[in-house]
């Protein structure tokens, strides 16, 4: 099964 | 003090339609060198980054930054009201708790002014940092939209496939599956109906189709997509403004 990312995992907070 | 006029308010307008089915509340950061916006949709999928240089303004002045809170859905109702060729100035104070919208109609005199209370937006500025990608494309904004709605009927995911020789957009669904093959080519007389490929190494993702349905309300902003794929980070869709873009940053799906 395909499991959907979130973008917060692959940005750091500025 | 901002005071941001564009040469025609078509231009704001297709900036806020470009975007705003898939945020609502966005922070406007306003600096000297131009304003630049980012929010994350509900569900933590997508991003939006939006960069509008100074250049796309026929005037432009920011005394000090300034940060405008704003719900779309608000600033869309303004914008209508607006016709296309009018001219639209964008006014705030240094600390405002209001922007000033005058759309001014330089021909016939006419002159609409209206008032958009800001909102306290409490929204992480994410830090993008320049990803490494293994492949990159571009073609017209128009084939990518057909492709990402005609697919999205059958199927609620998309997938993305880049080899060396072509691009292939696939689905699969309950009701059957489909997919779009392209090549890239060069056309010289029109080159904003190019597709081009430049790839390190095959890629294939798979991203929700309901995002990629978000994302093609871009095209309004732009003949072409650029499109950055890597296994490792989220994809970039990218709009170009004559002066700045407005991106998008989609998580793809996982096996798990």
């Amino acid at each position: 099964p395909l499991r959907q990312q979130s973008i917060a995992s692959f940005f750091s907070k500025k | 003090m901002l005071e941001a006029k564009f040469e025609e308010a078509s231009l704001f307008k297709r900036i806020i339609d470009g975007f705003k089915d898939c945020v609502q509340l966005v922070n406007f950061q306003c600096k000297e060198d131009g304003i630049i916006a980012q929010a994350v949709d509900d569900s933590r999928v997508l991003l939006v980054s939006l960069e509008i240089g100074v250049e796309a303004f026929q005037e432009y002045r920011c005394d000090r930054p300034v940060t405008l809170g704003l719900d779309l859905n608000s600033l869309s109702k303004i914008l209508r009201c607006g016709n296309n060729t009018d001219t639209l100035t964008l006014i705030a104070e240094d600390t405002p708790d209001h922007i000033g919208l005058v759309f001014e109609d330089n021909k016939k005199g006419r002159v609409a002014e209206y008032i958009l209370k800001l909102m306290d937006i409490d929204a992480d500025f994410l830090k993008i940092e320049e990803l490494e990608y293994e492949t990159t494309i571009s073609l017209p904004s128009s084939e990518f939209s057909k492709n990402v709605r005609d697919l999205s009927q059958l199927g609620d995911s998309l997938s993305i496939a880049v080899t060396k020789d072509n691009i292939k957009f696939s689905t699969e669904g309950d009701i059957g599956s489909g997919s779009v093959l392209l090549q890239p080519f060069i056309n010289m007389e029109k080159p904003q109906e190019s597709i081009k490929l430049e790839m390190e190494s095959p890629v294939d993702l798979t991203f929700g189709a309901k995002y990629l349905l978000d994302i093609v309300k871009g095209s309004v902003l732009s003949e072409t997509i650029g499109i950055r794929l890597s296994s490792e980070a989220p994809a970039l869709f990218q709009f170009d403004l004559a002066s700045g873009f407005l991106q998008f940053f989609l998580a793809p799906k996982f096996n798990e």
